[in-house]
């Protein structure tokens, strides 16, 4: 896995041509709010629990 | 014969009319759990037609004499329905008479996908017409496949089922590679850690939030080649290969721009972390996922 390769996966998931330049001020001082980080930590233990089969 | 692990399955006759067979095989413990299935193959005795019928059929339909032989795998559903899923199918001529091979892997490969305890294999066997409509004939009953000690008593002609397998501890992959041994060319296929650092790459700055970087993993070393004669008996398996048999996806909070307004978003990223390396034959049947 290359450094291109999750920014193609990561463009295609978001179907954009290229990657968005935001500013330090666009995120500074973002938070994030409890249930989109609760959403994150739920996907990070169904990704350590559901495996997908290749070959 | 033609393996490393070779398996001789004598099967069992439960069903029989003119046209369907239905073969039952026990296979629990005959594929060992360290072993990957490279063929499986069902051989059935095709009878001879005594050549009194045989001239009989010459006669009265001189262009047909052939009949079409079809395999299916049977299976029993938890709630006593039936499931057949089609493995094989070909034409015979009721000239031949002899064994014949028929391709019955993905009947395997179904097999194994079951929950234990596990049924045993059921192969139903189904002996047509070549083609209906104008012209068809009754060759299909000439058709007869030697049923569990019947082929006249005289030799094995009842129904085998083979396996062909590999030993993985051999032929397979070692887990996760030793941190403290570099890999060389010649190591064996193992998985080594790989850290992606998110933080350090130009275009994810300001936009992706978490994580900062990830352990991705990837398969590197060789894998051992079977001996060229089983290249020769199986010219469609390619050289093994060491790849990524598992994966994970990777959960990503991002910060999307809407409106002039930023807000952090949760996406998730499908095979981004290689959870197993294995050995593979390229060009090898991938097994389709059993259907409920």
């Amino acid at each position: 896995l290359t450094e291109e390769q999750v920014l193609d996966t990561l463009l295609q998931q978001l179907q954009l041509s290229q990657a968005p330049i935001l500013d330090r001020a666009d995120v500074v001082g973002l938070t994030i709010p409890a249930h989109v980080r609760a959403q994150y930590v739920a996907l990070l233990q169904r990704s350590q629990a559901d495996r997908s089969r290749g070959k | 014969r033609f393996s490393q692990n070779f398996r001789d399955v004598a099967g069992r006759f439960l069903v029989s009319d003119t046209s369907t067979h239905l073969l039952m095989f026990t296979m629990e413990q005959r594929l060992q759990p360290n072993s990957e299935l490279v063929q499986a193959v069902l051989r059935l005795f095709q009878e001879p037609v005594p050549r009194t019928a045989l001239r009989r059929h010459d006669r009265l339909a001189p262009h047909s004499a052939r009949a079409r032989v079809t395999i299916e795998w049977l299976r029993v559903r938890e709630d006593g329905s039936n499931r057949t899923s089609l493995i094989d199918s070909r034409l015979v001529s009721i000239h031949e008479s002899g064994w014949k091979a028929f391709d019955v892997t993905e009947a395997v490969n179904f097999w194994q996908q079951l929950n234990r305890p596990r049924q045993p294999l059921l192969l139903q066997v189904s002996v047509q017409r070549e083609h209906l409509g104008p012209g068809a004939t009754s060759a299909h009953k000439l058709v007869r496949f030697a049923a569990q000690g019947t082929w006249r008593g005289e030799g094995p002609g009842e129904p085998q089922l083979e396996l062909h397998t590999l030993d993985l501890k051999d032929y397979g992959a070692q887990g996760n590679c030793d941190p403290e041994a570099p890999v060389t060319e010649g190591s064996r296929c193992c998985r080594q850690e790989l850290y992606l650092d998110l933080q350090g790459m130009k275009w994810a700055e300001n936009w992706v939030l978490e994580p900062p970087g990830f352990l991705a993993y990837e398969c590197v070393g060789s894998c051992l080649q079977p001996p060229e004669s089983l290249s020769i008996k199986w010219p469609f398996l390619g050289p093994r290969q060491c790849i990524a048999s598992e994966t994970a996806s990777l959960p990503m909070i991002i910060s999307m721009k809407e409106g002039g307004r930023t807000r952090p978003q949760v996406i998730s990223l499908p095979n981004m972390r290689v959870q197993k390396c294995s050995c593979a034959s390229d060009g090898a049947l991938v097994p389709r996922r059993l259907e409920p």
